[in-house]
């Protein structure tokens, strides 16, 4: 463990807990992609399936139960709970049809086994790093849409854009400290492709700090 | 460190 880890696993979680914080607070779901919170469930779900077979600490069995069962409820409330199911417009998140995220994955996911050996674990876990990278477009795509940006909602994806960040310093804090530590080129290729997708938000959004106003997008 | 691969990573 070292700190861009752990600061970055905490910035996840505050980035969920800041978007239940938003729902529980506006009863108001507008502006929030239900696409990119199933997609998120998804990744978890494929990529912790070692909470049954591996365990490394209490830390990590905890977080990963904590990021499954927290996005679940988001979903949960978006899809089930009045008033807040009847605020989201599904009208505005059609960017991406799941099953044009899910497919381009789950083949890149079969290829990468071709070149490291079959195993069915690795191809959930790799699958889950590649929808991770896309998952957070029809979200980004949302935004754009509403222009005018909540607090909560773009602080949710400040922290989420963060811990991004800071998992590319672990690598290289890794890289240099672990001994022996194994390389994962598709994790650093799929984690740097998810951080650039957050440059054009971070933009804006310290742009609006700095000026103090609203924050709002382009169109 | 023990750890050397990023699947122990969340």
């Amino acid at each position: 463990m070292n700190i861009f880890r752990l600061v970055g696993d905490l910035c996840h979680l505050a980035s969920i807990l800041l978007l239940l914080l938003k729902l529980r607070a506006s009863k108001n779901a507008s502006g929030i992609s239900l696409k990119t919170q199933e997609l998120f469930l998804a990744v978890f779900v494929c990529r912790y399936l070692d909470l049954f077979t591996t365990f490394y600490s209490v830390y990590n069995s905890v977080m990963k139960v904590l990021y499954i069962a927290l996005t679940a409820l988001i979903i949960h409330m978006m899809r089930a709970q009045s008033p807040i199911r009847g605020t989201y417009d599904a009208s505005q998140d059609t960017f991406l049809h799941v099953k044009y995220a899910v497919a381009p994955c789950a083949a890149l996911a079969a290829l990468t086994m071709l070149v490291q050996g079959f195993d069915v674990r690795d191809l959930f876990w790799n699958f889950s790093i590649y929808l991770e990278a896309i998952a957070i477009v029809p979200q980004l795509i949302v935004l754009q849409r509403y222009r005018e940006v909540e607090n909560l909602t773009g602080h949710y994806i400040f922290f989420l854009g963060a811990y991004r960040a800071l998992y590319i310093l672990n690598w290289i804090y890794r890289s240099f400290h672990e001994r022996g530590y194994k390389h994962h080129y598709v994790v650093y290729f799929a984690g740097i492709v998810q951080t650039a997708l957050y440059v054009d938000f971070f933009y804006y959004y310290a742009i609006s700090k700095y000026r103090g106003g609203k924050f709002s997008l382009p169109s | 460190e023990e750890d050397e691969d990023a699947k122990d990573e969340l």
